[in-house]
């Protein structure tokens, strides 16, 4: 048996938004800790992993670890409707193949339920070693969502580079070059306006930008990004969900042949 | 030239 109730309903229709550009397919686990997902983009290039506390949700109820594979284009047309303020409670019975969403308005005049079909999913779930990363920038997630979407206008892969000076991404196309630098600024009025560059050493790494747009459907879910770069290592870009957990992005560098 | 590698090259698949 499984139960799942979450005040703040849009939030899931958020996390949706983010993955289902890079992902068709994924398995759901719940356990004790959490709901969680961890499942690469179909060329195998990106990784996203999701968590989403138990202690986030305001009824949390997991008999067993379940994993529940999910069209996630189809589960986000279920979700589509519920209303932004509804409280979504995920259900599920041990053994059945399906899941149901069900959608309270906040003033509980008006109750839906859908059920969904699940689905079996073959995916392999990867080891993530802990690294230590030669950089880390946390910047606003819309400023890096702007930087990614202009840049790929003028080119198809970035250079992020990251020195005392700040942090450079750089494009090249065949209309001509781009680079925007952002420095280290901690002098703003609210926190998460601020740029903050923390340095072990310069790195600097090439990545494919049409998965980075795809990360930036993220943005709504925090104010802030933060991106953890080391050489010969996959970019961490990982947005946190107040209260919950976060999104995670993992992205396969582009390397000399 | 540079070439695209996979999230699998990094990652153990235990």
């Amino acid at each position: 048996m499984l139960e799942l109730r979450l005040v703040q309903g849009s939030l899931l229709k958020k996390v949706l938004d983010a993955m289902r550009e890079l992902v068709n397919d994924a398995n759901f686990d719940c356990s004790a800790t959490g709901f969680s997902l961890q499942a690469m983009d179909s060329s195998h290039v990106a990784l996203v992993a999701l968590l989403l506390r138990s202690e986030g949700f305001e009824h949390y109820r997991c008999d067993r670890n379940l994993s529940m594979g999910m069209n996630l284009n189809n589960m986000s047309k279920m979700l589509r409707c519920a209303g932004n303020d509804d409280i979504i409670t995920i259900k599920a019975d041990d053994g059945t193949d399906s899941v149901t969403f069900m959608f309270e308005s906040p003033n509980q005049d008006k109750i839906a339920d859908f059920e969904m079909k699940l689905m079996d999913i073959d995916s392999e779930h990867l080891g993530i070693p802990d690294a230590e990363y030669q950089a880390i920038v946390r910047m606003p997630s819309s400023e890096f969502a702007r930087i990614c979407k202009d840049l790929s206008s003028i080119g198809d892969t970035v250079v992020i580079s990251v020195t005392k000076e700040g942090v450079k991404f750089s494009t090249a196309g065949d209309i001509g070059t781009a680079n925007i630098v952002c420095r280290q600024n901690k002098t703003v009025d609210k926190p998460e306006e601020a740029t903050i560059i923390e340095m072990q050493e310069p790195v600097s790494l090439t990545f494919a930008l049409r998965y980075l747009n795809s990360f930036t459907k993220a943005t709504p879910l925090s104010d802030t990004v933060t991106i953890s770069l080391s050489s010969e290592l996959p970019v961490v870009v990982e947005y946190k969900i107040a209260e919950m957990g976060y999104i995670r992005y993992y992205l396969a560098p582009k390397i000399e042949e | 030239v540079r070439k695209q590698s996979q999230i699998t090259a990094f990652f153990s698949n235990p």
